[in-house]
């Protein structure tokens, strides 16, 4: 999370954190079975999907130094079957599921963040929040977070997103595809976005007293730049594969 | 030549002469022995009878013997002037035994063939019923009343009296034997005039177990007593009535014992007169009573059914609980309650309890509790409340559902009984917020 602030506990109690191979990235909590994350944090670039055993899941903690008295919930993977990305270049369908063997038991330091409602919308400038325990910046340095860090980002209208992407792929042509199944998040002047190792995690909206997931941490060109937004999975597009992969498991 | 005798006496036969219808030949010497079944007489026709005729029948004859004694001598021809024919009238033997003889001498005239006789035989039935007082102090055949029957008799009795084991002579019946039915009517011999000579009759009334004999003496009630220091005394005649596991009790005088309950299912009764003095006897109707059981005692929580006044033998009663109660015997839960008034007058199972029901534990609520509300033990009508783990989970349907132990020990909830309470997990609602009062 660039600009952003620590997390108090408690406050961001659906923020997972996922390691898989090594590699970290973020997920969040949906239900007592369920951790919803992106595509590219459990499928390579060469189609490969992380095996069971190779995913770590920690829940219920802001510093990653405690991670190690924390328990793992064991897992089993399930990518949106469009999921496609050979060339690093279309993070379309980027949402993937996670299902626990057991079912936890909320608490105030884990609990569930609610999908989106029919009567949930994506409006422009509203502000949402994102976290994550990727890099930050600490100075002119850039460092991984070891402790849980969120920012307020306010929705970037999808037109003035599609023109920053646009005007980006005319300087460097390998800038990923911009699709309906995205939307951006982020502040025109840079400073404050989300970054590597917070993929996967929510970019959640507050409506009616709860936060919903509005989104899917999944790309965007370096972090915090100015002119540049975050490009996150458009949640709501996915809830019939959400609820049909759940029931079918 | 003899003929041969049957193993079974005939009904009826014939009897012809040698050779007959042809002439009989000379020498002859022929018997015929016959017999009818015991209790029948011998009716013997001649259809025909040609012997030569001689004075007395000296030459050829046919003889008919009964016991060796000759009972007629027969010779000649229907309508001749000499012989003695026997004509058309049958000859009827004192008992079930003929015996014939023909015979014929050596002489034959020879002017005229003679062919000989022949007869029928039949059985008739024997009166023995108008047979005469042999006058030898025996007695008539019968005492009372004879009935002829086809080859023998019977004696029969007035009514009042019962033919002997001779078969012949009749007695002054008692009246006495068992009596098994519900009710009844007993009299002594001859009552109400007094019996033509000494009795000794014995009555037993005896009906099924569970069933108990009332007495009721008529008023006219005469049996001899005798006057003794120490007051009447059944002495010569008496009437002893014997209930069992009781002592026996002897009754006469002129004053009817009335109603006696025995409380029993048998009673003997042994009457006993001697030759001398005078009783007129005694008559009673007996009837029977159902074996009484005690009241059921009250059953808590419970009802019996049905309510009578009184309860008898074979009458059924039974337990039911009230709601939210149930049936408990020897520790047990029974399903059902019966019980019936037996032949000695008691309950063939003793009464059950009815305690109340209990619903067990309610279901645990996973991510939740249950909180008792009223009510003891998950008794019958206990109250309890499911919640969940707020602020994490709430109640499917509701804040709070109450549940109720019914009677068919279910728990149930008084808004959706079908509904089992489920706690669901609260989304997107921390419990802190991120507060940020820097701008």
């Amino acid at each position: 999370i660039i600009g952003g602030d620590e997390a108090p506990e408690h406050t961001i109690p659906w923020q997972v954190l996922l390691n898989i191979d090594g590699g970290r990235g973020g997920g969040m909590v949906i239900a007592d079975r369920w951790i919803m994350t992106a595509a590219h944090n459990v499928k390579t670039h060469e189609g490969i999907i992380a095996s069971n055993d190779t995913v770590r899941i920690y829940m219920g903690l802001n510093d990653v130094k405690a991670l190690s008295v924390l328990p793992v919930y064991p897992a089993s993977v399930h990518v949106h079957p469009e999921y496609n990305n050979p060339n690093h270049a279309n993070y379309n369908n980027d949402i993937a599921l996670l299902k626990l063997q057991e079912p936890i038991t909320f608490q105030a330091s884990i609990m569930p963040l609610c999908l989106p409602a029919e009567s949930d919308t994506y409006v422009p400038d509203t502000m949402g929040l994102v976290s994550g325990f990727g890099v930050t910046d600490e100075g002119k340095r850039r460092i991984l977070a070891n402790k849980l860090k969120y920012v307020q980002l306010p929705l970037v209208e999808d037109e003035t997103c599609q023109n920053s992407v646009t005007s980006l792929k005319r300087k460097r042509a390998s800038i990923p595809i911009l699709t309906s199944n995205m939307f951006c998040a982020g502040i025109p002047e840079g400073g404050k976005d989300s970054c590597q190792g917070d993929s996967g995690s929510g970019y959640v909206l507050y409506d009616n007293g709860r936060f919903w997931a509005a989104g899917i941490v999944s790309w965007g060109v370096e972090c915090g730049k100015q002119g540049t937004y975050g490009v996150y999975t458009r949640v709501a597009n996915y809830l019939d594969w959400i609820k049909k992969t759940m029931q079918e498991n | 030549c003899l003929q041969r005798p049957s193993s079974e006496p005939l009904m009826h036969g014939e009897v012809q002469s040698p050779q007959y219808p042809q002439p009989y030949p000379p020498n002859l010497q022929e018997q015929w022995d016959l017999s009818v079944p015991e209790g029948y007489q011998i009716r013997l026709t001649f259809t025909h009878l040609d012997i030569e005729a001689s004075p007395g029948c000296y030459h050829d004859a046919l003889i008919v013997l009964y016991d060796g004694k000759v009972v007629g001598r027969f010779c000649g021809s229907e309508n001749s002037a000499d012989g003695h024919h026997p004509g058309h009238e049958p000859i009827i033997s004192p008992d079930n035994r003929f015996t014939l003889i023909f015979q014929s001498d050596k002489n034959n005239p020879e002017r005229h063939q003679n062919v000989g006789f022949s007869a029928q035989y039949q059985a008739i039935d024997v009166d023995e019923c108008s047979a005469p007082d042999p006058g030898d102090g025996s007695g008539p055949l019968c005492d009372q009343i004879c009935l002829n029957t086809l080859g023998s008799y019977l004696c029969s009795c007035h009514h009042g009296y019962e033919l002997r084991s001779d078969q012949r002579t009749c007695l002054l019946s008692c009246g006495g034997g068992i009596f098994d039915e519900p009710e009844g009517h007993l009299f002594s011999p001859g009552y109400p005039n007094p019996p033509p000579y000494a009795v000794s009759c014995q009555y037993i009334i005896s009906v099924e177990s569970g069933f108990t004999v009332s007495l009721n003496f008529s008023d006219l009630f005469y049996i001899e007593s005798v006057d003794t220091d120490e007051g009447p005394s059944c002495l010569h005649h008496w009437l002893e009535v014997t209930i069992p596991d009781k002592e026996p009790m002897k009754l006469c005088g002129t004053k009817s014992p009335g109603l006696i309950d025995t409380n029993s299912n048998t009673v003997k009764l042994d009457y006993h007169t001697d030759d001398e003095g005078m009783s007129n006897g005694w008559s009673l109707d007996y009837s029977t009573h159902r074996v009484r059981c005690p009241i059921p005692d009250k059953v808590a929580k419970g009802r019996v059914t049905p309510m009578l006044t009184e309860y008898f033998y074979r009458d059924y009663i039974f337990v039911r609980c009230n709601q939210g109660y149930k049936l408990m015997m020897d520790g047990h839960e029974i399903e059902s309650f019966s019980t019936m008034c037996q032949h000695n007058g008691q309950w063939h199972l003793t009464l059950p309890e009815c305690h109340i029901i209990d619903c067990g534990e309610p279901e645990p609520l996973l991510n939740g509790g249950v909180t008792f509300i009223s009510g003891v033990d998950n008794q019958y009508l206990s109250v309890v409340q499911y919640h969940c783990d707020e602020p994490f989970y709430y109640l499917l349907g509701g804040l709070n559902v109450s549940f109720i132990c019914e009677a068919d020990r279910q728990w149930r909830s008084n808004q959706d009984p079908l509904l089992r309470p489920t706690c669901l997990p609260v989304c997107g609602r921390p419990t802190k917020h991120l507060s940020s009062f820097q701008r």
